[in-house]
């Protein structure tokens, strides 16, 4: 899902 | 894992770094907006409520530990230290920062990725760390004489939002499906803050001259 991609980062 | 979105995070550190340097060793915060330490501290506590739930690497976790272990310990230094704290100059910083969290509270829970407690939360903290600037820059424009590490912190802070704008851009054209508004509108909002900060930045490191924002 695309909310993974931007809770990688801090 | 990009060598813009490495940039930015150790960029990000190092401005933790120099303004724990500048409160422990010369055991001040003289020009230090305490409302832009606490609405960090409020947006690294609502962004990494995950952190004991999703393990993404080593290096995530320990990032979000530093920036809140770090976020919070200097809330606490400029409040409670009793050298630290009497440098602290509070009829300064009056920047009403509540007048902030409504408006950040209410927008995260209109736009937001997801309507869950964490996803508002997250986007809360989004939204909160484009403005938690403010009180900072207006306390810099009060302040006669900036002194070089103040200068430095909010010029790596500003920084490193930079950084990661370059990091989304690369991650658009190289990952599929990478769209992320919340991050990029609130990001670019974030680094334009700092634009006349790095202007009159730049003039005096070019010039030589004391750092000076026009009040």
């Amino acid at each position: 899902p695309s909310s993974e991609g931007a809770k990688d980062e801090l | 894992m990009n060598i813009f979105r490495l940039a930015g995070d150790m960029t990000h550190l190092a401005s933790v770094l120099v303004l724990l340097l500048k409160i422990h060793t010369i055991k001040s915060c003289a020009g230090i907006s305490l409302k832009t330490q606490e609405l960090y501290a409020l947006v690294f506590a609502t962004r990494y409520l995950d952190i004991f739930t999703d393990f993404i690497s080593l290096y995530n976790t320990t990032m979000k530990l530093i920036f809140l272990g770090s976020s919070f310990s200097i809330v606490w230094y400029i409040r409670n230290h009793k050298i630290v704290s009497r440098s602290y100059d509070k009829s300064q910083d009056t920047f009403r920062h509540y007048f902030l969290i409504i408006p950040c509270l209410l927008l995260a829970l209109l736009v937001n990725e997801k309507f869950t407690f964490k996803e508002v939360m997250w986007a809360f903290s989004i939204y909160l760390e484009a403005v938690a600037i403010l009180p900072q820059l207006v306390l810099l424009q009060r302040t006669r004489n900036i002194d070089n590490l103040t200068g430095q912190y909010v010029f790596l802070l500003g920084a490193y939002r930079a950084l990661y704008i370059l990091n989304w851009i690369y991650r658009y054209f190289t990952e599929t499906h990478y769209v992320h508004w919340i991050t990029w509108v609130s990001g670019l909002v974030q680094t334009l803050l700092y634009a006349d900060f790095f202007y009159y930045y730049f003039e005096s490191w070019k010039n030589n001259k004391k750092l000076q924002l026009p009040a």
